[in-house]
């Protein structure tokens, strides 16, 4: 999976 | 970051402002569910588990940090301010946790994006997330007056999630298309669990009236 699974997210 | 994203947070911390102004300047807490308080502490200790493990950026921890420490003191007032606590509608407020909460863990162990602890522990605060505000909207439908401040509080804490949803829409379209189904779904549940509130909201501030739910 892509780094950007939403973890930078709040 | 996208503008809707930070619009969201910045909507985000403003409800918790507005809460913690109206706990400590009016040092009362009528109409604020302490099982929802309760639930939002449970759900940023669950999510912010990789505080301890990745770091994003400064802009990420603080407001993490933020979440945390308000969400603590918050329920830190209701249930222990010796003054506020005496405000507090107990006898109101009977939602159960368990009721939200083991529902929510169970649907973690069985759907998550990985089998790992910090994985199914932020997808179950995902979830919980979702339906977390449900004993303050049954609290709210069973008070005769609800005052601005908390009527503001919810709204703005709705309109957050709203906000995310837009910035999910936009990710997608210039973050190389990620299908994100978990957070996606829930936040549209949240979201849409609010929409009878928005809707008396909006009427009552359109019309200049007291908002007030049907019962």
């Amino acid at each position: 999976a892509k780094t950007s699974s939403l973890k930078d997210e709040l | 970051m996208n503008v809707f994203r930070l619009a969201g947070d910045m909507t985000h911390l403003l409800s918790i402002i507005i809460l913690l102004l109206k706990i400590r300047a009016t040092k009362s807490c009528t109409g604020i569910s302490l099982k929802t308080q309760e639930l939002y502490v449970i759900v940023f200790l669950t999510r912010y588990l990789d505080l301890f493990t990745k770091y994003i950026s400064f802009y990420n921890t603080t407001m993490k940090l933020v979440f945390l420490g308000t969400s603590i003191s918050i329920v830190w007032y209701m249930r222990y301010h010796k003054v506020v606590k005496q405000t507090y509608n107990k006898d109101q407020d009977t939602f159960r946790h368990y009721f939200l909460a083991i529902p929510c863990f169970l649907l973690a162990l069985l759907i998550h994006h990985e089998f790992t602890v910090i994985e199914v522990l932020w997808t179950f605060s995902i979830y919980l997330e979702a339906v977390a505000i449900l004993p303050q909207l049954v609290l709210l439908q069973r008070s005769r007056n609800i005052d601005n401040l908390t009527g503001n509080y919810v709204f703005l804490l709705g309109a957050y999630r709203a906000l995310y949803l837009v910035n999910w829409v936009y990710r997608y379209f210039t973050e190389n298309h990620l299908v994100r189904w978990i957070p996606w779904l829930s936040g549209l549940v949240q979201t849409t669990l609010y929409a009878d509130f928005f809707y008396y909201y909006i009427k009552s501030w359109k019309n200049n009236e007291k908002l007030q739910l049907p019962a």
